[in-house]
């Protein structure tokens, strides 16, 4: 998170980190990101943390057992103090394109239930009427990631933890019109495509941003009806530019769109 | 100097006939027909010496020893009488003639012609005030006849008298009414008559006799003639005969044999009697607490069933098993074929448990009995009930907890969504 502040314990109950030790490659990767919790069982992340980190085009699912979930966490030093869980089942988007990260979504299952407390509760999904982000209202994005823009993630998982945050972070985003995003993009290169399935989210002068390592995080935003945080987008990617530069606005999956497959995934694999 | 005559028909003539007939003359002639006809004999001519009483010469016709007829002269006088114009008939199928003469005559006489023949006996009608020659139906016939017998009736051996089969009747109902045949008309001769009544164990017989009670009976000895008994396997009734109705008979037995003989002859009405039968009693039900029976009556007996049930809220608890009636039936031995159960009140035992909710009981001492209430909750602050509802659930009479909407079905604790305990610092304008 870039240009955020430190969330309090049980600021965000339904924000988990997810990590991701690939041991079928050599030396075995290692990775994370987030997760945003949807009921005892159900995670929802980003389709792109949950892929085999090659540098091709293949979509090669990383095996459940690779994948840890740590629930209820706050300074991710403390680990041991979480709630700790395997994975069951990884459900990703048959539509995800890991080129353009089109249909970034995924659902994982946990193989045992959690119980809510004050660390750890569920995220409201959108309702399947619900429309996308509107245009500079505000939301929310937390994570571990990166908060110093100068740094990679290569950097970020070595032994240099400076640059990572412990604690976790959060920051609060505009919703960016859809145009301007997607000419903001579209003027540094034609690969980039914004699709309706994203939104974007930042300060067109920058300073604030999510960033590497905070890929699979919620972006939410408050029903003042329901009064209750729901989850808006998924952190999913920027440009090559450092996090947080001007008019670089990060990218989230419109999670609206998916509320139909979310609610037929999770009602048949329950 | 006797000559047999055995045509169906004949002629006899005293010797020398036209001319005068000898003296000292002893002629018979023995005519014999076959049985079913009787013989008629008449003369064409006769011409016999007179005397007083016939002592000289006559012509006597006799038949089975009887004498029939004693004919002389010539003419009829007060004394003796010629046969004239009139015919002589036998009862039977002999006749003898006899012909005799004393040593003179004083005059020359003829003597006499006659000619029989057989006639046909009509025993249908000259029989008729002997012993009833045929029961019901006579049918003559040329040298016989033949008897015969209305519907459903059969003929003796004896070929005259009518009788009915009345071997074998059985009688399974538990009521009905027995008689004679033809009651109150006269009964069969010549008949046996075996009448079963046959019921299952555990029922006793009772009899009772119409006021009509006609069968022949004996002054002197005991039913002789005709009879009806009643037997039991252990028992005996009767004979019974006269015109005195034996009444009532309680027979206490389930199975009852009636014979009935009678004899060739007499015209009595019969007897009649209707059969009831009534079951072992069996001592009188009271219902349990908190149940009721059905039907409730003040007698019971053997076959009779009886229905208990338990009060709403409460049940039969047999074998481990709850049961929602219990039926029994008195049987033969009058012992009720089970014992009347308890009612106990039903227990629906602990309530599911609710995941992530809890359960309060509304009942002193936490009670699952019938009646009882308990409501489900959910955690608070983490979780919320769906659907959202009354979540009171009673115990009910089918042993289950259930609720006015979700019936038996729970609802469920789903985990609040968005709304951290902790609120995020509110939102600055900038």
């Amino acid at each position: 998170i870039i240009g955020g502040r430190t969330a309090h314990p049980g600021f965000f109950p339904w924000q988990l980190l997810m990590v991701v030790e690939d041991m079928s490659r050599v030396p075995k990767d290692k990775w994370f990101g987030s997760g945003a919790l949807l009921s005892r069982t159900w995670v929802l992340t980003a389709a792109h943390v949950l892929r085999s980190q090659r540098r091709d085009n293949t979509i090669t699912l990383v095996p459940s057992e690779y994948v840890t979930i740590y629930l209820g966490l706050h300074d991710v030093r403390q680990k041991e103090a979480a709630v700790k869980r395997t994975v069951e089942r990884i459900i990703l988007h048959k539509a995800f394109d890991p080129r353009t990260y089109n249909n970034d979504i995924a659902l994982v299952k946990m193989k045992d239930k959690v119980s809510m407390n004050i660390f750890v509760m569920p995220l409201c999904l959108p309702s399947q009427e619900m429309e996308g982000p509107q245009p500079n209202t505000l939301g929310l994005v937390a994570g571990w990631g990166i908060t110093n823009p100068n740094l990679t993630m290569d950097d970020a998982t070595g032994s240099d933890h400076a640059t990572l945050s412990n604690i976790l972070q959060y920051v609060k985003l505009p919703v960016t019109l859809q145009a301007e995003c997607k000419s903001s993009y579209e003027s540094r290169s034609d690969s980039y495509n914004v699709t309706d399935n994203m939104f974007c989210a930042g300060f067109y002068e920058g300073g604030k941003d999510t960033c590497l390592g905070d890929s699979g995080g919620a972006f939410i935003m408050y029903n003042p009806d329901t009064q209750t945080w729901v989850a808006q987008g998924l952190v999913s990617w920027g440009g090559p530019e450092k996090c947080g530069s001007k008019r670089v606005y990060g990218v989230y999956t419109k999670i609206s769109k998916y509320a139909r497959w979310l609610a037929d995934k999770m009602s048949n694999s329950s | 100097n006797i000559t047999e005559l055995t045509g169906m028909f004949g002629q006899i003539q005293s010797p020398n006939y036209p001319e005068g007939y000898p003296s000292d003359l002893d002629v018979t002639w023995n005519i014999t027909v076959p049985t079913g006809f009787r013989i008629k004999l008449y003369f064409m001519h006769f011409d016999v010496e007179p005397s007083y009483l016939c002592e000289y010469d006559y012509v006597k016709v006799s038949s089975d020893d009887d004498l029939l007829e004693t004919f002389c002269g010539r003419e009829s006088t007060d004394t003796e009488q010629i046969p004239g114009r009139e015919f002589v008939l036998t009862n039977s199928n002999t006749m003898t003639v006899t012909f005799k003469t004393d040593f003179s005559n004083e005059e020359r006489f003829t003597g006499f012609e006659a000619h029989y023949s057989a006639i046909d006996v009509d025993e249908c009608v000259e029989k008729l005030d002997e012993a009833l020659v045929c029961d019901h139906f006579c049918h003559n016939y040329i040298g016989g006849y033949y008897c015969s017998c209305r519907y459903s009736y059969i003929l003796h051996s004896d070929n005259r008298t009518c009788k009915v089969e009345c071997s074998d009747n059985v009688f399974t109902e538990k009521s009905g009414v027995i008689s004679s045949p033809d009651y109150p008309n006269p009964y069969p001769k010549s008949s046996d008559c075996l009448y079963r009544i046959e019921l299952e164990e555990g029922y006793a017989i009772s009899l009772q006799f119409a006021d009509i009670f006609d069968l022949e009976d004996h002054p002197d000895i005991l039913c002789p003639y005709d009879y009806l008994k009643i037997k039991t396997g252990v028992m005996e009734f009767g004979p019974f005969c006269g015109d005195k109705s034996p009444g009532k008979i309680d027979t206490n037995s389930s199975t009852v044999q009636i014979l009935f003989h009678s004899d060739d002859s007499s015209d009595n009405q019969g007897w009649k009697f209707t059969f009831t039968s009534i079951g072992a009693p069996c001592p009188v039900v009271h219902p349990p607490a908190n149940g009721t029976i059905e039907p409730v009556q003040e007698k019971y007996s053997f076959k009779d069933q009886v229905q208990i049930r338990c009060n709403t809220g409460f049940k039969f608890v047999k074998g481990g098993d709850e049961v929602e009636a219990y039926q029994i039936e008195c049987q033969k031995s009058g012992i009720w074929s089970s014992s009347i159960p308890t009612c106990k009140v039903i227990d629906c035992g602990t309530p599911r448990s609710l995941e992530d909710g809890f359960i309060t009981f509304h009942t002193k001492d936490n009670l699952t009995m019938f009646g009882s209430h308990i409501e489900y909750s959910c955690l608070a602050l983490y979780y919320q009930m769906e659907p959202e509802l009354n979540t009171t659930y009673t115990c009910m009479e089918n042993g289950f907890w259930v609720n006015d909407e979700l019936g038996t079905d729970l609802p469920t604790c789903q985990p609040v969504c968005g709304r951290p305990a902790r609120s995020l610092p509110p939102l600055n304008k900038r």
